[in-house]
């Protein structure tokens, strides 16, 4: 997190705002709601207290105006810049403006003015941009649901005003997970037309051959309609299609766009009943099957037939000598398999039939 | 050789972005002193947003420049 030079804050708990119009993409009672639970997110976790007014001057003043709205810091009609605040301060200090020729919204369809506000408040009381990306305060928009404060914007706010003396329950998201912690785990590792995706918790990293550094995106910025936590993926090229695996469910993505009449429950694949969760999967291009991994079992779905080969599950112990533990996630590339489990991944040949290699579950993240 | 339009246009929108949310002095300063200036401000946005930072407009900049965000400046006042 950061804070704005000269750490500036209110100096009074009480602080006082004013909606000086309103957008006419949302009722009017919307934008109020949205202003409000905004300040609330801010206020369950500091002794902060808002105080609505509905003359004169307060605080924070938040309107909606389009390019040179009066303060020479012009919008720029739709998307690129969807709002602006103030920090804290006499005159123009804490004031929010919102470019109104966004379309706003309450839902993720366009821009969402709950989360807007709340990012723009934060502003309003203090906070700078945060190089997080699971933050609220990170600079670029992405739609969430839930709690919108993580860990990170918590700890900034509190650093101002302390923490709420009589503080709700509320469940901050994690931070983003560091690609170089020496115990990085993985939830699920696949192929995308070319480049590699890795899952793990609300994000994934995306590995391409020319981009030498993985980038860090949260999942739902990408595919809105998958859940924030991925057990298991695969993709099968020849449909041109990423296989997501999440509890007893999984959705079939092409590209950005998940495939009609997805999710699916994961027994559609033959799976038994009391299966409830995948932990890995890969796809072997060079037999057209899938291996699907729950526990210490794996299953093996013909892709062509779409239909679950006989004789499963087997032991993963036996059929993969030196693999005597869960697994995490799984990848395959030209007849080697990858395991991984924990913060180790397991390099197995399938012609010699053992495991030749041990390294640390991110060195394919260059750590 | 001059660049091809597409360039230039993401070039305009790098300089804007970079003085808008990295303090990237506005007008003109000479070519040589403008172009140390504005690898530096690249760096320093790259370095921010966490991406390998080479002062050079690639993709993945260019990619992040275009996407809808706050207002509000990265770095400084």
């Amino acid at each position: 997190y950061n804070h704005f030079p000269r750490n500036l804050k209110w100096q009074n708990n009480e602080v006082t705002f004013r909606i000086l119009n309103y957008t006419p993409d949302l009722k009017k009672t919307d934008v109020d709601r949205a202003v409000r639970n905004a300040l609330n997110v801010w206020s369950d976790v500091t002794p902060l207290t808002f105080k609505k007014l509905h003359q004169g001057n307060a605080d924070i003043m938040i309107s909606f105006g389009s390019k040179e709205h009066g303060d020479y810091n012009p919008f720029d009609g739709p998307n690129g810049l969807l709002a602006h605040a103030y920090p804290p301060g006499q005159g123009i200090g804490g004031d929010t403006h919102f470019d109104e020729d966004e379309h706003w919204t309450k839902d993720s369809s366009a821009y969402n003015l709950f989360i807007v506000a709340a990012h723009e408040l934060g502003h309003a009381l203090g906070m700078s941009h945060s190089a997080d990306p699971g933050a609220l305060m990170y600079p670029v928009y992405s739609y969430t649901t839930g709690y919108p404060l993580a860990e990170d914007d918590i700890e900034g706010i509190q650093a101002l005003y302390g923490p709420n003396p009589n503080p709700r329950k509320v469940k901050p998201k994690p931070d983003a997970p560091n690609k170089c912690d020496p115990m990085l785990s993985f939830d699920a590792v696949t192929e995308l037309r070319g480049e590699t995706i890795i899952f793990k918790d609300r994000f994934y990293w995306r590995l391409h051959p020319q981009m030498p550094e993985p980038e860090q995106t949260l999942i739902k910025s990408t595919w809105p309609s998958i859940p924030n936590k991925v057990d298991a993926a695969y993709e099968n090229p020849e449909k041109d299609v990423v296989m997501i695996f999440s509890g007893i469910r999984m959705w079939a993505l092409n590209g950005y766009n998940l495939v009609d009449g997805y999710p699916k429950y994961i027994h559609k694949l033959g799976l038994p009943k009391k299966i409830r969760k995948i932990d890995a999967s890969v796809y072997i291009r060079d037999t057209g099957k899938t291996l699907l991994f729950t526990d210490e079992d794996y299953w093996s779905y013909d892709e062509a037939t779409g239909t679950m080969d006989s004789g499963y599950p087997r032991s993963i112990e036996e059929d993969f000598p030196g693999m005597d533990d869960e697994i995490d996630a799984a990848s395959y590339h030209y007849g080697y398999l990858y395991f991984f489990h924990e913060h180790m991944q397991y390099e197995y040949s399938y012609t010699s039939r053992k495991v030749i290699r041990i390294m640390r579950t991110n060195s394919i993240l260059n750590c | 050789v001059p660049l091809p339009s597409e360039d230039k246009d993401d070039l305009l929108l790098a300089e804007k972005y970079l003085r808008r949310f990295y303090g990237l002095p506005a007008g003109l300063q000479g070519r040589q002193r403008s172009s140390v200036a504005f690898q530096s401000k690249i760096k320093e946005m790259q370095k921010f947003f966490k991406l390998k930072v080479t002062g050079n407009l690639d993709d993945n900049t260019l990619d992040l420049m275009k996407q809808a965000r706050c207002g509000v400046p990265d770095i400084g006042e």
